[in-house]
């Protein structure tokens, strides 16, 4: 699996639909304190699957709606779509007949998270078990969240063995 | 559990040893499971030694280098078992201008030896100056963020002090 | 011990709502005793509003941010009773330029209002060039460190990219 | 009271006598992952009578004798001298007689530390009561460790809560 782009709707601070092209390679992410770029990569972790709020920095999972600004009022959905490239035919029996796969997570205030691929409504254990076995997901060791280098190195040994469980 | 447990810690380790030399311009480092006879409730120790340095534990080491070997780990961790895409939040942080060179490029050595898309969220001229392309984000309207293909000049422009 | 807590609390909260303002160049914040009737027992509390941005908690910001106000509150406390040294490792880290400008500002003004010594140890560019002085550790000697007066020019050079 | 300079002999990395003369204003201390930076400021808690060998990333105070490099044999002793500016005559009685105080803690592998002011043998004790007096000391809020930010922003409101009773 390839993943070619992600599109962010009323996701924290991207309240306006934002096209992301992933490309090949390097790419990297700049900007000034507080400008939105580690809510880009927690949107990667929600629309995989990600069930826990305080991983993303959040009390309930309702805080990654757009809460408004001054300006602008909040939101009462925010919807990420994750577009992969099927075209190996690895993915999952259920999702394996298209070339292009369409993953999208919808949250709305209050009535918690719908999940859809190409369309048809499926539950949160399918999307996460697409991405498993793509050898990705919301707790990949590969997606590296600000902090977590400092967590790896303060965390007891005994806790420290868990990355090895990703591995395995 | 446990067979497949010390296969994983004999592939990430091959890969630990090999990285840290890598990022480190020399010395070595291994890993090591203890405190239990069963690996599935056992501790992961890092023993490093960094270049002209003593063997000692990870906690002995400078914020940066720490910093560096958990890097090193990590990689390991995603060599053995490569995603489609990975994702480093500011993990160039502590690092000065040398191991943020050698950082660079391994990045670029595992752009070549897996079909890893990767994407690095950084403040660092010398990461910025070694991506493939840069995206910036911005508020322009206070609270909103936007995304926006950039050049190298303009990128250095957004993070400047004002 | 009640009584001593909260008027110390007090003078801090001064501080730091007026330091959290310098930092972020706007915006509003300050600290709340919760959760318990007793202060000896109560939690800390620190409610943030960024500039443009809505008021909520600590633990909804950026890294940077969040680093900027802990920053706040610790000069809020060290203002309250000025010690003769202040030495702060690293602290400019995660800042992007425009915030470490206005850490090294305040700095600046908190020599001029208290009688401290400050040492700032830092890989920043930025808050190298706005030091009074500059002083670089080597290992020319693989691990053993040196202790040299430096330039800033000199001191560019050493953290340079080998 | 005014910290006019520290010397570090067999500190950590700093083997040979080092002479660090703390000027008035703003002092920048940069250099290499790993060279030292961070072992200087340990140096200044450690004089003042820090007792935890953990906060200085060691698991006994003995890790703060210099350990030997490749080409260096290791050494069985550290000893730092503080130099403090008395005029202000604001020291403790009992060392307040001197223009300048020379605060030395001097430890050897398997014995211990010893204190010295003025060449007098003092107790721990002494000493932190001396910088307490002064506003400082090794668990001075103002000096900030490596990660101590972090601590301070993922603490738990009751232990962040402690800050305040070093201002009280
Ligand atoms: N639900 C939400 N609605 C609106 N804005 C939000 C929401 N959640 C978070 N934000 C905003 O997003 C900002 C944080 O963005 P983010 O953490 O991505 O910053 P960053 O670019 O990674 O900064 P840094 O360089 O400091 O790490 C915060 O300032 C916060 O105001
Ligand atoms: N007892 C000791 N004897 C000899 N060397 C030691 C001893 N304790 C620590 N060191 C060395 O000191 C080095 C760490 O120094 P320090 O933490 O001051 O680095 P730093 O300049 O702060 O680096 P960074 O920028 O990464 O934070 C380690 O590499 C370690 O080898
Ligand atoms: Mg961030
Ligand atoms: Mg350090």
């Amino acid at each position: 699996l390839a993943f070619d782009k992600i599109k962010l709707t009323g996701f924290k601070s991207f309240v306006d639909p934002t096209d992301f092209y992933i490309e090949p390679g390097l790419t990297g992410i700049v900007g000034p304190n507080g400008c939105g770029k580690s809510n880009l990569l927690e949107a990667i972790r929600w629309v995989m699957g990600a069930n826990s709020a305080k991983a993303m920095r959040g009390s309930a999972m309702d805080d990654v709606i757009f809460a408004g600004t001054k300006q602008r009022p909040g939101r009462n959905q925010a919807h990420v779509t994750l577009t992969i490239n099927n075209k190996a035919r690895l993915a999952p029996p259920m999702f394996n007949d298209d070339d292009v796969l369409e993953v999208t997570r919808l949250i709305t205030k209050g009535k918690g998270s719908k999940y859809r691929v190409n369309g048809q409504t499926v539950r949160a254990k399918d999307v996460q078990l697409l991405f498993a076995d793509a050898s990705t997901g919301a707790n990949s060791p590969a997606l590296v969240r600000q902090g977590q280098i400092n967590e790896l190195i303060s965390a007891k040994p005994e806790n420290r063995r868990r990355i090895l469980e990703e591995a395995a | 559990g446990r067979t497949r447990l010390l296969a994983a810690f004999d592939i990430v380790n091959g890969h630990f040893g090999r990285l840290f030399t890598t990022l480190f311009g020399g010395g070595e480092a291994s890993l090591a499971l203890t405190e239990s006879d069963d690996p599935l409730e056992a501790g992961l120790e890092v023993m490093v030694s960094p270049p002209g340095k003593k063997l000692g534990s990870m906690s002995l080491m400078s914020g940066g280098e720490q910093a560096l070997t958990a890097t090193a780990l990590i990689f390991a961790v995603f060599l053995s078992n490569p995603a489609p895409i990975c994702v480093l939040d500011e993990v160039d942080a502590p690092l000065d201008d040398a191991n943020v060179a050698r950082y660079c490029t391994l990045l670029d050595e595992m752009t070549k030896s897996t079909q890893t898309k990767f994407i690095a969220i950084t403040h660092n001229a010398v990461t910025m100056s070694r991506m493939d392309r840069l995206f910036g984000v911005t508020m322009a309207e206070q609270g909103v963020s936007q995304l926006l293909s950039m050049e190298l000049t303009q990128a250095e422009q957004l993070v400047a002090a004002e």
